[in-house]
């Protein structure tokens, strides 16, 4: 419990310092290999003509996805937890005194692959973004409800691949839905691009609501 | 630390436990959704007329695996972890007790769905069982090193899919071997049946030398 009051400090000066400087922050959580990586590739392609756009990378080992972030043009620090599973606030300052970000952007946090540790870890985000992809089955939500619970957007990935795998789309945001009855769900493919607008529109209107 | 050294003890405990009983015991970690209770169903119901199966599933909240794994024909016991994010070698002893298993036995552990966590606790299985679905990217062997180093086996699932998705499998096998030189590597489908009868192959041989 003491690990945890320790973590809301450092959650909150994060977010003192988000909102002081009208930063948006969002942390990106999944199961490993869900494509948060792929989205955010993506995410910023589409927004840096617009936006400041910078990502904080969590992962075991490696800078592989801090890499990828790079070639898509934004800035990214990578962070590697070692045997840690979850990224904690206090890493997540020290990270964002490294961006100096600017006024106005959006500060893209990716999660260590875990549909469990992070769910209890605030980070002084905005909001917590669940990625879930279409084949790792529809029960999800009930089978590790707390991080659907502390989510305010699920996206529901990969639905290229709807028509390979048995996966009933509205059994899972019926699942979803009981578990968070106020969770937002928009689906979409991070490969062909089939509902990013969407979800670009849901970061713009809460872009609006930091600055 | 100490939580890890209390846990050794109570795997010793299960280990002696299966060695004087002759059980295989096998702890089947992954991501979310790569598809270990669907290739445990279908290991049961190539199994069950030679050799005494039980299943014993840990998740976050439902029965819904061990459910399923009853309607395949094996015995299932199912343990809730709550906000605990792995099982250990404490509950996996009580279940144990529960099951009564016969000499001789296959007892397979199905893991929270966890690619960090519970490889750094030892339930007192003769071996870890990690597996990787091509739809979750080829780089996780580098990524989240610490549960492919302590597997002895990595299964390729999801095989059916190869031609939807961008996967490299030398690449992938190339990785695990990098962290675990030693990994056997088994490529299957668990809905389809392709590559089941090596696995069997594998299951029958580790419970001779089991017995
Ligand atoms: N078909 C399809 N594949 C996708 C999609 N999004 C991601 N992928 C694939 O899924 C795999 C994993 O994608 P990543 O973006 O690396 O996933 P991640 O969540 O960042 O993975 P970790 O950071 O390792 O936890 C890769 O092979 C991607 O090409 C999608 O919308 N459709
Ligand atoms: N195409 C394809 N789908 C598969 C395969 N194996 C499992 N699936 C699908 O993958 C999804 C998840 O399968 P599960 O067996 O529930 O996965 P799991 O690892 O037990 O999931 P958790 O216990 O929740 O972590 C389901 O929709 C399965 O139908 C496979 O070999 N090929
Ligand atoms: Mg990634
Ligand atoms: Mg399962």
């Amino acid at each position: 419990q003491d690990i945890l009051s320790k973590n809301n400090q450092y959650a909150d000066a994060n977010r003192r310092y988000f909102s002081e400087h009208g930063i948006l922050s969002l942390n990106l959580v999944s199961s490993p290999g869900s494509g948060k990586t792929t989205l955010l590739t993506a995410t910023v392609l589409a927004l840096l003509d617009q936006t400041p756009v910078a990502v904080i990378e969590g992962d075991q080992q490696t800078a592989l996805d801090a890499d990828r972030i790079r070639k898509s043009g934004a800035r990214a620090v990578q962070i590697n937890t070692g045997k840690g599973c979850h990224l904690d606030a206090h890493m997540v300052g020290h990270a964002v005194q490294d961006l100096k970000l600017q006024h106005g952007s959006a500060l893209f946090i990716e999660n260590v692959g875990n549909l469990v540790c992070p769910a209890a870890f605030d980070l002084g985000e905005a909001a917590k973004v669940v990625i879930l992809s279409v084949t790792e089955g529809a029960d999800k939500p009930l089978k590790y409800p707390d991080m659907f619970h502390a989510a305010s957007l699920m996206i529901l990935n990969k639905i290229d691949l709807l028509p390979y795998v048995d996966f009933d789309v509205a059994a899972c945001c019926d699942y979803a839905r009981r578990i968070n009855p106020g969770i937002r769900i928009i689906q979409l493919s991070a490969t062909t691009g089939e509902g990013m607008e969407t979800w670009l529109g849901w970061i713009r209107a809460h872009l609006e609501i930091a600055k």
